[in-house]
């Protein structure tokens, strides 16, 4: 795409360089660009800053911007590389590379686990794979009783805890996800792989003088 | 039957994790 304009990106200078960040990932430089317009539109969504707010990432993912959801959460701190609470375009386009297609499984498989360490000990432990089966049965409106669930965590344990030392660490869960690659549809997004029909005003538009 | 679930094929089904829905116009 020969024909990327400076003026998209004027106005929103502090954004990083799509070169740069296709360089990086697996996306072409047209395709970042193709994701800047996805950023933009999240991000004018309700602060106008040019950066997403957790609210703006709610209300892109649930229509409503006060929907707390425990993994749309944990999403969204993971996404915000920096840790300064909103998600600037370049963590916008590394983070969603994870999600790409073509990003191999094991980069997957390890933003999966940090995903699931809630409280980033290095491992996924029992008290917060229960937390989840709880936040997961809640957002379902499935009521079980505390034994089911006990039961259920018990079982994915004996599965995924290899050395049954009560918490799973990254091998054993890269040994687990492996064996079981359903568990990592979530983090392939087919999307990615037609961003730029999906958002191709910014392709129309570049070079576009007004 | 709770017992055969997996905990984490569980999890997975979260509507969080449907960034798809980012991508709707």
């Amino acid at each position: 795409m020969g024909c990327v304009s400076s003026k998209q990106f004027k106005g929103a200078a502090e954004h990083e360089d799509p070169a740069v960040l296709a360089k990086e990932t697996t996306f072409s430089v047209s395709e970042v660009e193709a994701l800047y317009e996805l950023f933009r539109k999240i991000s004018h969504s309700i602060f106008k800053d040019g950066l997403i707010h957790k609210e703006e990432f709610q209300l892109a993912l649930f229509r409503n911007s006060n929907k707390k959801n425990l993994f749309a959460d944990r999403i969204f701190d993971l996404f915000d590389l920096k840790r300064n609470g909103v998600i600037d375009f370049g963590e916008f386009v590394r983070s969603l590379n994870i999600f790409h297609p073509e990003t191999p499984l094991a980069d997957k498989i390890s933003f999966a686990f940090r995903l699931y360490d809630l409280r980033g000990t290095g491992y996924i432990e029992r008290e917060e794979l229960y937390e989840m089966v709880l936040a997961i049965l809640n957002e379902s409106d499935l009521l079980l009783s505390d034994e089911a669930v006990e039961q259920i965590v018990d079982q994915t344990f004996r599965q995924a805890d290899l050395n049954s030392d009560g918490k799973i660490d990254p091998d054993e869960w890269k040994a687990f996800a492996s064996k079981n690659p359903a568990l990592l549809k979530n983090m392939t997004l087919p999307y990615l792989k037609d961003i730029t029909m999906a958002f191709p005003s910014f392709v129309l538009n570049s070079g576009v003088d007004d | 039957k709770p017992e055969s679930m997996n905990a984490f094929a569980l999890i997975s089904r979260s509507q969080g994790f449907n960034l798809g829905n980012l991508f709707e116009k």
